[in-house]
């Protein structure tokens, strides 16, 4: 479970105040599979970054488990962010210097475990999302959309408790999108994880079990209460 | 008008052969607003940077105004790349030490001109993509879809006679989208731009006059037959 509780983020920019996040409360439960939605800018990386305890909040708390995450010490945060949340950045964030298989692999130099059952979770995932044929291929070598879905195999590798992605299907068509959206619901409803996926697009967010409407930093709509 | 004539583009990897565009053939004419469409991965990218004179084809011919663009001296090449042709990036290519303004500015560097009238013009169209409230920030104080739109206000700067948009509206909402949408279709319609967008977004190419779609490489649909 996640629970945000009065979230601010605020920036300071030239004088001005930007309020990214303003007093945002918001529970995801377990095996959740949710959408975050809302207009450019309306405040969903600076939310998802917080749910992954990738930034602090200007003010409010983030509890994960019932655990205030911002009182447990840095090498327990670390812990949470690199092995129990798996994150697609909305800009891959993908090693060039690596190849495909490399860049899956990274995340598991600093968890120790066996290589080759890395390797073959690695091949796994990559056949999962349609790039097993590029694994040696480094990421200035692949289309915007093979690199989003590198980036969603990476985030896969250590089987993380909580998937946060950042328009994880931005970037490709919509049958490969729909391919990859069967794919982290499978995730949801048979492994138990908790999926929430930022998005643009308003039918991959209406065949999710809920969706949460940003508006200038603020949670305007929540569909938590319609549960089919 | 831009035409293509037979045009392949191959890339070596590891021993394979890949071959991002096979023998692609297609013309554009001037003031066309036409969609690309494709597979992710299925050569929209390639196609896009050919056209614009950013990557040479293995073999065949780009025609520029019944001028072929390979036996152009390498001056008139980057002359027409850098004033007659506007591009926006995947993946945005913003510099990330000029600020917004800057960054619209920075084409015009290198074409002289009245540094007033530019200034001008750079907020003009920062206006036109809803971004003049943000002149002073920097790339990494911007959400994706705000550096996207800043993107497309540094492709128009220069006034150019065609635009090449690779996934223009992929980081932003559906409103968003249907207002940049507006804001291309009228360069083509009041102001005689040719306008190719990629896309993945198949309501976005429906609203075009014209779309081709790609797969492996090859032009599979082309519904250039049935204009309205
Ligand atoms: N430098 C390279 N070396 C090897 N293969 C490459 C290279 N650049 C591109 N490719 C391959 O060429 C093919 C076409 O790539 P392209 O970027 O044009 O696709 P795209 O249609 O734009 O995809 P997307 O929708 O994902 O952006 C892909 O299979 C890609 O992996
Ligand atoms: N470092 C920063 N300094 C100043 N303002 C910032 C900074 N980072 C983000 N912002 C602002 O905070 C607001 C929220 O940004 P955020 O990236 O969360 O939006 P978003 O909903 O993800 O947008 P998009 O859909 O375009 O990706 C934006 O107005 C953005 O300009
Ligand atoms: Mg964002
Ligand atoms: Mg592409």
């Amino acid at each position: 479970t996640i629970e945000l509780r009065n979230i601010t983020k605020q920036y300071r920019q030239a004088g001005n105040v930007i309020n990214a996040l303003d007093d945002v409360s918001l529970t995801i439960d377990g095996g959740e599979f949710l959408s975050i939605v809302g207009r450019s800018g309306s405040g969903k990386t600076t939310l998802l970054d917080i749910c992954g305890l990738l930034m602090r909040p200007t003010s409010g708390q983030v509890f994960i488990d019932g655990a205030d995450a911002a009182s447990l010490p840095e090498r327990r945060r670390a812990e949470l962010r690199g092995r129990a949340i798996g994150f697609v950045f909305q800009e891959y964030n993908l090693i060039p210097t690596l190849d495909v298989l490399g860049n899956v692999m990274l995340p598991l130099r600093y968890s120790g475990g066996d290589r080759r059952d890395g390797r073959d979770r690695a091949m796994g995932l990559l056949q999962a999302v349609g790039m097993s044929d590029r694994v040696g291929h480094r990421p200035d070598q692949l289309s915007g959309g093979q690199q989003q879905r590198v980036a969603i195999a990476r985030s896969l590798i250590q089987r993380p408790a909580l998937l946060l992605a950042d328009e994880p299907t931005g970037a490709v068509d919509t049958q490969t999108a729909a391919e990859l959206l069967d794919m982290l619901r499978g995730l949801s409803r048979e492994d138990g994880v908790t999926v929430a996926i930022v998005t643009h697009d308003l039918d991959l967010a209406a065949s999710t079990d809920r969706t949460v409407r940003l508006q200038d930093g603020r949670v305007v709509e929540d569909s938590a209460g319609v549960r089919v």
